[in-house]
């Protein structure tokens, strides 16, 4: 564990903890994509397969756990409990289009033809467009409220703070793995945009509006 | 350089 894998993962927990708030606080989900949200379940379901068959630590196994049990409370709260509050006229991101490639490019770039390893390859893949539902939300209706910019904020600075981890791995391990690297990479890329927006409007006090 | 999948990151 080093310092910028710890502040990813930080970075991640309080995201998540800030989507739970928002809606919990305000009793409505408007603005979240939901489908964002199933992906992201998804996401973690696949990857956390391993809390079964592989014990790291505590640490590891605790926050899996929270990661888990956290998505499914969101989709309850999304779903379930504020159902009337979803915005799912603006939510219309087709998910196939990001899951089918998903499976397919698991399929054929992977370590390994295990079932947890081909889990954990599509979860990395999946994880790295889960985020395109809501951004395309965002898009759609031109503005995201200010809490929604924090926790797109937080959670695209996880996986960047992943890739200094990474850089930090490669020169203290020499560990490197090709596939979280990339799709890492690609993740950061799709938030870039945001993040400009974000400290550019956010971070001085205004809305977070698309420029016309 | 090793190269397998990172099983203590999250």
């Amino acid at each position: 564990m080093n310092i910028f894998r710890l502040l990813g993962d930080i970075c991640h927990l309080v995201a998540i903890i800030v989507l739970l708030l928002k809606i919990w606080k305000t009793r409505s989900c408007a603005g979240i994509s939901g489908k964002s949200q199933i992906l992201f379940a998804l996401v973690y379901t696949t990857r956390y397969v391993d809390l079964f068959f592989t014990y790291v630590s505590l640490y590891n196994s605790v926050m899996k756990v929270i990661f888990l049990a956290s998505s499914y409370a969101t989709l309850y709260l999304i779903y379930v409990k504020f159902k009337a509050t979803y915005d799912f006229n603006h939510d219309t991101f087709r998910i196939e289009f990001l899951l089918i490639p998903c499976v397919i490019l698991s399929l054929l770039i992977t370590h390994d033809y295990s079932p947890v390893e081909l889990l954990w390859t599509f979860s990395i893949y999946l994880e790295a467009v889960a985020i395109l539902p809501q951004l395309f939300m965002v898009s759609k209706t031109g503005e995201a409220e200010t809490i929604t910019s924090h926790y797109l904020f937080a959670l695209g600075a996880y996986r960047a703070l992943y890739i200094v981890n990474w850089i930090y791995r490669y020169y203290t391990e020499s560990f490197i793995d090709g596939i979280a690297v990339v799709a890492g990479i690609i993740q950061t890329i799709l938030y870039a945009d945001f993040f400009y927006l974000y400290i550019t409007k956010v971070l001085k006090g205004k809305d977070f509006k698309l420029p016309a | 350089y090793q190269r397998y999948r990172p099983k203590d990151e999250l």
